[in-house]
């Protein structure tokens, strides 16, 4: 466990707490898109599958369990809680989501590193989390109207995937044999997704106004 | 053998 990772692994972890206190205090889940929540659960449910198989530190299997529990919750809550299911943007989240899935899967069962159900499944989520920000950044351009919780959230994932980069980096050069491709490719494409709101976000920062953006 | 990769990131 190096800095970059641990950084990452906590800008992961805030702005899943992010997006739970706007949801559970707030009771308010407007600009946060469902389809984008209900990605993260399958990413989650497929890359840790292998939860009660693979023992790798207490610490990973904690994070997974969070991991898991608050993307399954997201969901439940915007889906079913009589409140928050309210406050959600139903007719400007309309992204066709699941038709990432089957491209998704497709190029997991050609390009993998490993031909092993496990395996296919966990690089099936990493190509998925790759794409699976799109329907939140159709919905902000959408809606126009962005809270500063939501704008943190996104900002925080972003700056997860940037850690885990920097995270890949240090590894490459510090481990023997640590090369992974299939990995590094999918979390590159995910943080360029981000990197167009990034830019906007700073811009939007630096001339001290409200986050819009282009349409 | 059928050994999985071992996964140490999250």
């Amino acid at each position: 466990m190096n800095i970059f990772r641990l950084a990452g692994d906590m800008t992961h972890l805030a702005s899943v707490l992010v997006l739970l206190l706007k949801i559970h205090t707030i009771k308010s889940c407007a600009g946060v898109s469902l389809k984008t929540q209900e990605l993260y659960a399958i990413v989650f449910a497929t890359r840790y599958l292998d939860i009660l198989t693979s023992f790798v530190s207490i610490y990973n299997t904690l994070m997974k369990l969070i991991f898991l529990g608050s993307s399954f919750s997201i969901v439940w809550y915007m889906k079913y809680h009589k409140t928050v299911r309210r406050t959600y943007d139903r007719d400007q989240d309309t992204f066709r989501h699941w038709f990432l899935m089957l491209p998704c899967l497709l190029l997991a069962l050609l390009i993998h590193e490993k031909f092993t159900f496990f395996e296919v499944l966990w690089t099936f989520s990493l190509y998925l989390e790759a794409v699976a920000i799109l329907p939140q950044l159709v919905l902000l351009q959408r809606t126009r109207n962005i809270d500063n919780l939501t704008g943190q959230y996104i900002f925080l994932l972003g700056g997860y995937r940037g850690f885990y980069i920097l995270n890949w980096i240090y590894r490459y050069f510090t481990e023997p044999h640590y090369v992974h491709w299939i990995t590094w490719i999918a979390g590159l494409v995910q943080t360029l997704l981000y990197a167009d709101f990034f830019y906007y976000y700073f811009l939007s920062w630096k001339n001290n106004k409200k986050l819009q953006l282009p349409a | 053998s059928e050994s999985e990769l071992e996964h140490d990131e999250l």
